[in-house]
């Protein structure tokens, strides 16, 4: 069975997309199988992975309204190890449809327990609001990364996002942990930083990745050039943060 | 009558809530009987304004819920010419009741313009999708301001906007216009700036606000003490581009 592990918080533009599809990606080239799902219905993995409307056969859409299979909607990368499950909900009455499909939460979980996932690592971006797809992305998750921005807004999101996480395992997935809080377009010595991450160790210190990502411009740079930053620009400090922060995720899986 | 404008685009965090809060202080600074209307469950603008749930009577909420009326969820704020609608939708349960109050995409167009509403402009902060709050909002206003922050993501997001804009002048409000798309956390010579502009000068150049609106450090710690950056620093670059994109703002209002 893979561990499956959603990016969360209902707070926008605070690095969900770029660290599911780099840590996604850094997993594969560490020779984990993984298979990237995106949960949102802007579709950003999608530029970030150059997929094209005309490249998608399906996608979690289909797979939540049973239009096709999991089987029909993998769709390869360029990398052996990564294999990726885009968003195809491109329109207006496309999000309209999925706020109707989106009222079970389990909807997701239990399509996933029913078919055999071959693959080490399932990872699952999510939009940045909780109902919908982010409520089902954490029913159907072992775990939750949580990328955090310096910023009150992102405080605030964050203690939503916890009080959800409890009512979430005490009605249908009692197993959802926290895999750990990531700071985001981190800059050193800037006063929002450091009231950010005096606030974050008072209320979640432990959970803290020690990895934090830089703000690098390599990484927006990347979204014009359909490859993650990663894959990008090697040499760059956003890139190997994100190289270092998978190598993290992976040994704290290892000692648990 | 007011000039209703809606803050918008289906990309979270690119300084909607920002520029929504700061453009109703410099309107009212300027001497513009202004509101501010928090469409967002996420009540970013509440942090802003330093409005802590026991300051919140009433909302947004309750105005689409019809539980109260607009003149019970009126808030003065320490400014005369500013009043404040402010989110209060919570909690997750108070999310999953909006996606089912905002099945009607005339509700608050039909709601603001049976009030005498005694301002000049009305301003509204929407969330980061399409459904639901930004479709009421969209439709209740006379123009839209659509801040982009330097990404492919922006640009992928601000076409799915455009088309939209196009849906709702068909179908519901055939005056909605195009205010102007502002530019933010503008960082000079970078190539994501330049890629950026490059793609927007194409798709819709004229729109253009001269200002831009750089990255500016105290925006993002002017979070933590509930002052939007125009009050917390004026001196800074944020607050002097955002009073500079109020008078630009002004000035295109006039003149038409
Ligand atoms: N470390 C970084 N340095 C510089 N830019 C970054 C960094 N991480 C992300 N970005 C850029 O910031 C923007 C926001 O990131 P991203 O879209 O991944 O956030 P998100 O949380 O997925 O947003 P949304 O809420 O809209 O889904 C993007 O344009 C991205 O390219
Ligand atoms: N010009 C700027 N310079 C630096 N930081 C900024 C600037 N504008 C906004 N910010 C910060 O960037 C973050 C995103 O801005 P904001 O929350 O206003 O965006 P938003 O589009 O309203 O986000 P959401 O999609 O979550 O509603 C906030 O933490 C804000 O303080
Ligand atoms: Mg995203
Ligand atoms: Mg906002």
């Amino acid at each position: 069975m893979p561990k499956i592990i959603a990016v969360a918080i209902p707070k926008g533009g605070v690095g969900k997309t770029t660290t599911s599809v780099n840590l996604a990606v850094g997993l594969a080239i560490l020779e984990k199988k993984t298979l990237l799902i995106d949960l949102d219905p802007s579709g950003s993995c999608s530029v970030n992975l150059n997929f094209d409307k005309n490249k998608i056969t399906g996608g979690s859409m289909s797979l939540l309204s049973f239009t096709k299979s999991l089987g029909q909607i993998i769709h390869k990368t360029e990398l052996d190890n990564l294999d990726f499950v885009p968003s195809n909900a491109f329109t207006f009455d496309d999000e309209e449809k999925l706020t109707k499909i989106t009222s079970n939460p389990l909807l997701l979980r239990n399509i996933l327990s029913q078919q055999t996932i071959n693959y080490e690592y399932v990872i699952i971006d999510c939009p940045p609001y909780l109902h919908g797809m982010t409520n089902l992305g954490l029913t159907a998750s072992d775990s939750v990364i949580i990328p955090v921005k310096s910023s009150n807004f992102s405080i605030k999101a964050l203690q939503k996002l916890l009080d959800h996480i409890n009512l979430i395992r005490k009605n249908y997935n009692n197993t959802l942990t926290i895999e750990g809080i990531l700071l985001t377009m981190y800059e050193v010595r800037t006063n929002a930083s450091l009231l950010t991450e005096t606030q974050l160790l008072k209320i979640i210190g432990k959970y803290l990745f020690n990895t934090k990502i830089p703000k690098s411009a390599s990484i927006a740079e990347s979204t014009f050039y359909g490859k993650p930053a990663i894959l990008y620009n090697i040499y760059s400090s956003g890139a190997k943060a994100y190289l270092q922060f998978t190598k993290e995720l992976l040994i704290r899986n290892k000692i648990c």
